[in-house]
């Protein structure tokens, strides 16, 4: 059975995208059999990933609304160990039309344990918004990754995002956990010291030990189609994303 | 009659909230009388302006689902013609509930049209979400105002942004106009530099002159609760909003 790990955050531009494609070519070249799914219409981590998001005739959105197998709708990416279900645009369908089906909130995790066998880890790349799909992908999860600016709106999203998790725990799914992750670091900036000297503060150990830095190298990977680690390999974001691999395949032997 | 600028991008981060509330301060400064108003469930824009979201009893998600007047949930500001419309968490019941309402693409415009008299300019902060109440936003605006970053995923993004003018325009509102503004624009960074040429060359008039350079002064301000004018009068940040806002003002009035 695969550990699925969804990344969220309200808040947009927090490198949700980023972090699931890096976190998923460390955790492919650490050996792990990797499939990231792309649950955002934005389709920008099938993007990443070199795929024109115009000709992705099937996408998670088929699957939420018309019950193909996950098997039928997986790729290979240039990267070994790592695939890919791609997004399209009408992954907006999907927000709009999965409420009206009973049940709905438990439709992504049904689908996942279903077909999930061939994989160690799934990671899940989710919009910038609280709907139906990003409900469904927390009711799914055994890991919420929650990437955060040191800046204040991304640090007032935690509050909803903390919300959403009660919410969730109560309703679908009791074992949920979560972690902070701190993105877009400038260690150059005062206030970016403040602030996440005061998310250790309130965090403690809900936060990755991990840091990831501001590196224009992961501003550089998305034009190349391909994930830093490839792109950059000696990069400082590489070896970040490197030690998260590290953190969390620790984290999942522990629990 | 006011005129109406939607601020609204479906890329998240690319500074919506800080452009509306640096550019509506910069008007109300300019001696225009000026509303904004919070579309955002996450009510960045709210908490900017020194209002905590969870003691708004009344916000633009009752306007649009129980029909209450706008004049009764507009709140003044800290700045002299400044006027708020706050958001509280339940903007997201908005996005869910307004689509079962017919002809519900126009209920933001004939609201504001109905009592926008007393305004100069209103300006709608917009989650980054092509859902029911953005589409709404466009549908009611004269000007829609898209922040984009000089990064790739920013710049895939405004392919689906030009689809959804295309489609408003030939339903709903056949006047509107768009202009792209550069924001968190980084000199020093090459991959800025050659990304802002790119869109120049595309995207020629389409884009204000005015844009938006990195300034951390903006990550401070919505901590002071003030808008980057009044936090930091003589910052760079506080010099280029203001010359925005000179642009809007002699595009308003040569169209
Ligand atoms: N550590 C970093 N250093 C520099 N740039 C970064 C870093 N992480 C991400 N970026 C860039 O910042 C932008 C935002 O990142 P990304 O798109 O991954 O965030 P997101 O949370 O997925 O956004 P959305 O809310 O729109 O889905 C992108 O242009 C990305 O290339
Ligand atoms: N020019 C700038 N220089 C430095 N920081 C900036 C600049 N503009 C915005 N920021 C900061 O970048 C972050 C993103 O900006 P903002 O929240 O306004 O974007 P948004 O598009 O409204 O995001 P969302 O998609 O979540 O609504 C904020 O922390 C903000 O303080
Ligand atoms: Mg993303
Ligand atoms: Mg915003």
């Amino acid at each position: 059975m695969a550990t699925i790990i969804a990344v969220a955050n309200e808040k947009g531009g927090v490198a949700k995208t980023t972090t699931t494609l890096s976190l998923g070519a460390a955790l492919a070249e650490a050996g792990q059999n990797i499939l990231v799914v792309d649950l955002d219409a934005q389709a920008n981590l099938s993007l990443a990933l070199g795929v024109d998001p115009e000709t992705v005739k099937q996408s998670v959105a088929n699957l939420l609304l018309d019950s193909i197998s996950l098997r039928s709708i997986c790729r290979p990416t240039s990267i070994e160990r790592l695939s890919l279900v791609a997004a399209n645009s009408e992954m907006g369908l999907a927000e709009r039309f999965l409420p009206m089906r009973k049940g709905y909130e438990l439709t992504i995790r049904d689908l996942l344990h279903r077909d999930s066998g061939a994989f160690d880890y799934i990671l899940l790349d989710c919009p910038p918004f609280l709907g139906a799909v990003t409900l469904g992908a927390l009711a799914a999860c055994d890991l919420l990754l929650i990437p955060t600016q040191p800046e204040y709106f991304s640090i007032y999203a935690l509050r909803n995002m903390m919300a959403v998790i009660r919410r969730v725990r109560a309703q679908n799914n009791p074992r949920l956990t979560y972690r902070l992750l701190l993105t877009m670091h400038d260690r150059r900036n005062r206030t970016h010291r403040n602030l996440t000297e005061q998310l250790h503060e309130s965090f403690g150990a809900g936060l990755f030990t991990t840091m990831i830095d501001v590196d224009t190298k992961l501003r550089e990977s998305p034009i190349s189609g391909t994930p830093v680690l490839t792109h950059a390999p000696k990069s400082r974001a590489a070896a970040q994303y490197r030690a998260l691999a590290q953190e969390i395949l620790q984290h999942v032997q522990e629990t």
